[in-house]
């Protein structure tokens, strides 16, 4: 095997860098360069063009079936349970889908879950406001649980198309904390026929390797259906759905691209991965 | 972890007298390895592992040591040389009040924290601090700040509708100075280092109040963007310090270490929790296990 071609040193630390610095992980980043070692070792990738393009490629078909469209409820209401640890934008993302799907014509109602934080229900009424849809609150320091029941209630009531249902930051390590969300999915079940139609865990694209476990920990207790990836207009380009794919296999349904209602975009694999390589 | 990692390593170095190049190499793989697992910036495992070979190459393997040992401890004691000291505490400036400004991307903890170190202030230097609420952007981020002040008994100063942040900062610093306040906490709005109108309005507020401190308040899960965004709020505010939050997570915490070697500032409390009173000092040894793993 003396003389078999080898890929050029600098071209692989290269590739390692634009690799890593995307968040990308260790696992796949070794895994992607072993396949190109050895494609280039059996002569089937010749120049550094080749080599590119190659890794283009793989990275693209790790994200084949990962993009999928919301799911609604054909007969009747359609019950979105939005969480995720703290901080990520999950309120931000609650009012974002109402005002996506307000401008599709449906009759949305938001539920304030977070009944936790300090003034997270207000934050909540503020955005209901300024989208336009209705939002079920209660006290803070009430029941989650609770609140999810009145609010579905209240939505079959009112004849609404879509509810979100925003809840309270949570760490994965918290058992508590989970049980209570595990809690809450068990009522939405319960109340409103097929829900929740749309689990969604919100990831932040600055996170680096721990959303394999955040993903890992919220998909244990709960069946999640969706990905939703925020903070893609900073300089972090949210690599981490390679590792998250292929522990968890849930499809990334939307990306947040900003602070306001309309920053908001179906997740699209491939302008994804043109813009990791921007 | 990475001690039983490196074990195998060594498992076939039984009897040597000196690590050689070759056995460090790998050895200082398994280092990478875990340093990026752990969220440590590319290039600065790059320059860690560059700076852990100079110590282990010609390294003695010492009589009371195995070679894993060997190279678990020198990278330990450079991990923990790098995250520096312990208990850097707040600067008190001796005309008063002392300013403090937070400042940090999104979500990343900047008005609990803000709460946090207030009562934290009252507590451990029995300081008389007040709050200040400059984010005018995010709905009820005002309101916010002033459920945890009173959940406090803490003061929290809030500007008037469309008074720009800057000027809500400056009179706060006179409210607080003839109100005897010795301390005021600034919490601004989350931005992104690539906003170039959001990065002047925090210029704008620092240049306007002269802060004693400037904290960057950053999300212990941050992966390799740690390093841009340190360093854009470094090099426009002079940043005088760091706070890790949600430390009380499974996060390991690398981008600690990626800010600590790109801005040179301190670390000087984490967050560990929701509560007004889950703020600690930082450990850099316990830090650097974390991160190792
Ligand atoms: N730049 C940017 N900021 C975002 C995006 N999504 C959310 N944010 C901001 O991130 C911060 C946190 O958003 P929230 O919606 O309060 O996050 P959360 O997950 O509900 O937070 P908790 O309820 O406290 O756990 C706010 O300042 C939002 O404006 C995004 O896509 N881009
Ligand atoms: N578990 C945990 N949660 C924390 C910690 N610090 C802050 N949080 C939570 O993180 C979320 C975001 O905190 P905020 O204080 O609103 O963050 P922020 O930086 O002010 O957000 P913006 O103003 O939107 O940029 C809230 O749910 C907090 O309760 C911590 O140390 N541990
Ligand atoms: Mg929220
Ligand atoms: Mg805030």
């Amino acid at each position: 095997l003396l003389g078999s071609p080898k890929i050029d040193e600098e071209l692989l630390e290269d590739i390692e860098e634009t690799l890593y610095s995307a968040d990308i992980g260790v696992q796949t980043v070794q895994e992607i360069v072993n396949h190109l070692k050895e494609k280039t070792e059996n002569g089937e990738l010749k120049t550094s063009q080749d080599i590119v393009a190659a890794m283009k490629e793989r990275l693209g078909e790790m994200l084949d079936e990962f993009e999928a469209a919301p799911v609604l409820n054909p007969n009747g209401l359609s019950v979105y349970l939005i969480v995720g640890i703290n901080g990520v934008g999950k309120t931000t993302t609650v009012a974002k889908l109402a005002s996506y799907f307000k401008s599709e014509g449906k009759k949305v109602m938001l539920a304030a879950g977070d009944t936790f934080r300090a003034a997270a229900i207000d934050q909540l009424l503020i955005w209901g406001e300024r989208v336009g849809v209705e939002v079920i609150s209660g006290s803070e320091g009430g029941d989650p649980g609770a609140l999810v029941f009145d609010a579905i209630h209240a939505a079959q009531k009112r004849n609404a198309d879509v509810l979100l249902i925003d809840t309270a930051g949570r760490m994965h390590v918290k058992a508590n904390l989970m049980a209570e969300l595990k809690k809450v999915h068990k009522i939405a079940s319960k109340e409103a026929e097929g829900a929740p139609h749309e689990i969604l865990l919100v990831l932040d694209a600055v996170t680096g390797q721990n959303a394999v476990q955040q993903a890992e920990q919220f998909s244990e207790i709960l069946p999640l259906t969706g990905l939703v990836v925020t903070k893609l207009d900073g300089t972090a380009k949210g690599g981490i759905i390679f590792a998250v794919s292929g522990k968890v296999e849930v499809p990334v349904k939307f990306i947040g691209v900003g602070e306001k209602m309309e920053d908001l975009r179906p997740f699209k694999s491939k302008e994804f991965l043109e813009a990791l390589f921007a | 972890n990475l001690s039983d990692k490196l074990g195998q390593v060594f498992s076939k170095l039984r009897g040597k007298g000196k690590l050689t190049e070759k056995d460090i190499d790998e050895a200082l793989n398994e280092v990478k390895i875990a340093l990026l697992e752990a969220d440590v910036n590319f290039k600065v495992v790059r320059r860690f592992t560059k700076k852990v070979k100079e110590r282990a190459l010609g390294a003695e393997i010492l009589k009371s040591l195995t070679p894993t040992q060997q190279v678990v401890k020198i990278v330990m004691e450079e991990l923990t040389s790098l995250l520096g000291e312990k208990r850097v505490k707040i600067t008190v400036s001796p005309k008063k009040p002392t300013i403090i400004l937070m400042a940090g991307l999104q979500g990343s903890g900047k008005t609990t924290t803000s709460a946090k170190l207030a009562l934290n202030l009252r507590k451990e230097e029995q300081k008389n601090p007040m709050l200040v609420a400059c984010d005018v952007y995010r709905p009820a981020a005002v309101k916010q700040l002033q459920v945890l002040g009173e959940q406090l008994s803490v003061k929290v100063f809030a500007g008037e509708k469309g008074e720009r942040p800057a000027d809500i900062a400056a009179r706060a610093v006179e409210f607080a100075r003839n109100e005897n306040f010795d301390t005021v906490i600034i919490d601004t709005a989350g931005r992104l280092h690539i906003d170039e109108q959001m990065m002047g309005e925090i210029k704008e507020i620092a240049d306007k109040v002269k802060p004693h401190e400037v904290l960057l308040v950053v999300d212990a899960m941050t992966g390799q963007d740690a390093v841009n965004m340190a360093t854009e709020f470094n090099e426009l505010l002079s940043l005088t310090g760091i706070i890790l939050t949600k430390l009380d997570g499974d996060a390991r915490g690398g981008a600690a270490l990626s800010i600590r070697e790109v801005t040179g500032k301190p670390v000087k409390f984490v967050g560990m929790g929701e509560k007004a009173s889950q703020l600690e000092p930082f450990h850099p040894d316990r830090m650097a296990q974390r991160i190792l793993g």
